[in-house]
């Protein structure tokens, strides 16, 4: 699965995610990654968010909107917020993979709870970040 | 002016002893590539909806990730393709699942986001919509790859091998429920 989330100078937000979905799936199984809410969610009020991992997990803890909610109606930041929901007592019965988020003004979380994430980031005048493990 | 771009390739259990620092060059390089693609749009001005959709070819069009041309095999030897795009100013969406024949499915996404009245697409249906959007279709084996094949051999082995040694329905069912929770990560 790959993944992106910005926020432009406008200061408006977008996510977008697209998969291949899982090794030798079947019955035509559909993961997180196309619902909007789970794999997908951005909204100006408070973050943009693509998610990567286990998506029966993802789909049925809406994770993406989740963390975007946490930010909205309880004021946390983006780092907190996803921190709570991918670490968080829901996905820890196996809901295993990570988030990227962007919020309105700029700030860039990378929360995963598995041993690597192939990710980047870039702000406004920095080089990029790139990181797996 | 605080614009910024993030990007993610997957994530999950990678092994280190066959990560190669000449494979972790190659993936490095075209993270790399895409955040700063994404980036530049957003220097220049550009939309965050454009800037997402730029990164997210790059990494569709390269065979390193479960995406695009690198996707994963279904069991039965195909590609399923699946893939969603959100714009947080207009809280517009759209999205498309099961798709076969699409080189770049956030395209598509981002179609059934701007030029239908829907949100999600799915097989059949969403192609012929690409159609009449001017999307050309790609055969299928064009997501084809050896390194995704393989892995589809190893998966198809470990299945089999669990169907042979459940002897009721309901042992199969525990049985595979466990061993495709390894495979959910694509």
């Amino acid at each position: 699965t790959v993944g992106a989330v910005a926020v432009d100078r406008a200061g408006n937000i977008a996510a977008a995610t697209s998969t291949g979905g899982m090794t030798a799936k079947r019955y035509g199984r559909i993961g997180d990654s196309p619902i909007i809410g789970a794999g997908t969610w951005a909204d100006n009020q408070s973050c943009a968010v693509s998610a990567t991992g286990h998506g029966e997990y993802f789909i049925r803890y809406n994770v993406a909107s989740d963390i975007c909610a946490r930010v909205l109606y309880q004021g946390k930041d983006i780092k907190q917020a996803s921190e709570e929901v991918i670490f968080g007592p829901m996905l820890a019965s196996g809901g295993t993979g990570g988030v990227i988020v962007v919020d309105p003004k700029g700030n860039v979380a990378l929360t995963f709870n598995t041993k690597g994430m192939y990710r980047g980031y870039r702000k406004a005048g920095e080089p990029a970040n790139v990181a797996i493990f | 002016n605080n614009f910024a771009i993030a990007i993610h390739g997957g994530a999950g259990t990678i092994d280190k002893k066959k990560f190669t620092p000449e494979k972790e060059a190659l993936y490095r390089q075209k993270l790399t590539e895409a955040t700063n693609a994404g980036y530049d749009i957003l220097h220049r001005g550009g939309s965050s909806l454009d800037a997402i959709n730029a990164a997210v070819n790059i990494l569709e069009n390269s065979p390193l990730f479960n995406a695009g041309k690198g996707a994963v095999y279904t069991y039965d030897g195909a590609h399923e393709l699946d893939a969603s795009i959100m714009d947080g100013k207009t809280k517009q969406a759209g999205a498309v699942s099961g798709i076969r024949h699409i080189e770049n499915p956030i395209n598509l996404a981002r179609l059934v986001m701007t030029e239908s009245v829907h949100v999600m697409l799915s097989g059949q249906g969403a192609e012929e919509f690409a159609l009449e959007q001017g999307i050309p279709l790609v055969a299928n084996n064009h997501f084809d790859t050896q390194s995704r094949y393989k892995a589809l051999q190893r998966a198809k082995k470990k299945i089999q091998a669990i169907e042979q040694k459940s002897s009721t329905p309901g042992e199969y069912q525990a049985n595979y429920i466990h061993l495709d929770d390894k495979y959910k990560m694509g």
